[in-house]
């Protein structure tokens, strides 16, 4: 199902983004 | 406590993208993170359109919300 990957994938780069966020705001002391 | 530090959690994420606290985000805010967070321009708009639930090219900080929460508990809280 084309639209099930679609979401996956936007779940992968959300993640991603958040993920990011979070190191960038925890990351440095 | 928790459900309050993750609030001010969002607000904070929020804020980092809405650099002119314009209370809302748009699509060149999100463009402008390319080079701070590690993610391709056409990730960050693929981010964008994601949370943009009502695709009018506003990001609110609830729609902000809705796309953390489901980030966080991997559905989205209604």
């Amino acid at each position: 199902d084309p639209n099930m990957k679609g979401a996956a994938a936007n779940e992968g780069v959300l993640a991603n983004f958040f993920n990011s966020l979070l190191s960038k705001k925890t990351g440095s002391p | 406590r928790g459900h309050r530090t993750m609030l001010e959690k969002t607000h904070d994420f929020f804020q980092t993208c809405d650099i002119e606290d314009k209370g809302f985000i748009t699509r060149r805010d999100m463009q402008r993170l390319h080079g701070e967070l590690p993610l391709s321009a056409e990730e960050l708009e693929n981010v964008f359109d994601t949370l943009d639930s009502d695709g009018n090219g506003y990001l609110t900080l609830e729609e902000f919300s809705l796309g953390f929460s489901e980030f966080l508990f991997g559905r989205r809280i209604s």
